[in-house]
């Protein structure tokens, strides 16, 4: 699974996630990936967010629509809020995997409760991280 | 104004240990070249959508990350691909599901949220919308990779059904160090 979240500079957040899905699936098994709400969400108003994990789980805990709402009903920051749903709720209910996310001031996420997830974040100012493990 | 970008190609038991240098090497070439594309386009004053979308676009075209060109088979040895875009501006969305003959879906999660009053569109049925908006259709087999053909195959052995990416399906890829996994 891949994804990305942006912010432009007319302040509009965007998010997309596309996937291959699962080995071996089987009787046309979808996940969270094209699930709006679980794998991908973006709201002005809060953060774009995209999901890579196990679909299942990430559709129950409807993670991507769970960090925004934490954000603009709790006050949460986009750090906090991709914590608790990523560290807390997904693991409470069994699954695993992460996410990335970015708000309108710019500021990220990439959370995750597996060993690793290969990610990447630019800023403006063009300064460029590249991880792949823990 | 501020802008930024963050991308993911997939989460996982990911270790140091099980990733040969070259590999590594790849990962980090390719994420770097897909989030430098879109960072390009939000520099220059584009809109995040297409940010996103182009980013996207190179990882679905590299066979590293399970989307797209590299993705992961089904049960049934076919390529079942899905993808999703949501716009933060007007809380649109478009996503496909289950499609076998597009080379990049994340172009026609977009095609479904620009050009249709739909969200979600699944199957032949996302297909024939793909057709009458241009898409060209790629014969299934572009997106046979070996790589993730013999990670079926041995998966298959063991009937267990894995997130791509985790300890098993890393063990069985070619580049892993340890010759110990099977």
């Amino acid at each position: 699974t891949v994804g990305c979240v942006a912010l432009d500079k007319s302040g509009n957040l965007a998010a997309g996630t596309s996937t291959g899905g699962m080995t071996n699936k089987r009787y046309n098994r979808i996940g969270d990936a094209p699930i709006i709400g679980a794998g991908t969400y973006a709201n002005n108003a809060s953060c774009a967010v995209s999901s890579t994990g196990w679909g299942e789980y990430f559709i129950r805990a409807m993670v991507a629509h769970d960090i925004a709402v934490l954000m603009e009903y709790k006050g949460m920051s986009i750090q906090e809020a991709a914590q608790e749903v990523i560290q807390k709720k997904v693991p409470a209910l069994g699954g695993d995997g992460g996410i990335v996310a970015i708000d309108r001031g710019g500021n990220i996420a990439m959370e995750f409760n597996t060993a690793g997830m290969y990610r990447a974040h630019m800023n403006k100012e063009g300064s460029l991280t590249v991880k792949i493990y823990k | 104004g501020s802008f930024g970008i963050v991308i993911h190609g997939g989460a996982g038991t990911i270790l140091k240990k099980n990733m040969s240098d070259s590999l590594e090497t790849a990962y980090r070439e390719k994420l770097t070249e897909a989030i430098s594309r879109g960072h390009e386009i939000l520099a220059a004053g584009g809109s995040s959508m297409d940010a996103v979308t182009a980013t996207i676009n190179i990882m679905e075209d590299s066979p590293l990350f399970n989307a797209g060109k590299g993705a992961v088979f089904t049960h049934d040895q076919t390529n079942e691909l899905d993808a999703s875009v949501m716009d933060g501006a007007s809380l649109n969305a478009g996503a496909i599901s289950g499609v076998t003959r597009i080379k990049n879906p994340i172009d026609l999660a977009r095609a479904v949220m620009d050009k249709s009053e739909h969200v979600m569109l699944s199957g032949v049925g996302a297909e024939q919308f793909a057709e009458e908006q241009g898409f060209a259709l790629v014969d299934p087999s572009y997106f046979y990779t070996k790589r993730r053909f013999e990670s079926l195959q041995r998966i298959k052995e063991r009937e267990t059904t894995e997130l791509d990416h985790d300890d098993k399906t890393a063990f069985v890829d070619p580049f892993i160090k340890e010759s110990k996994f099977g």
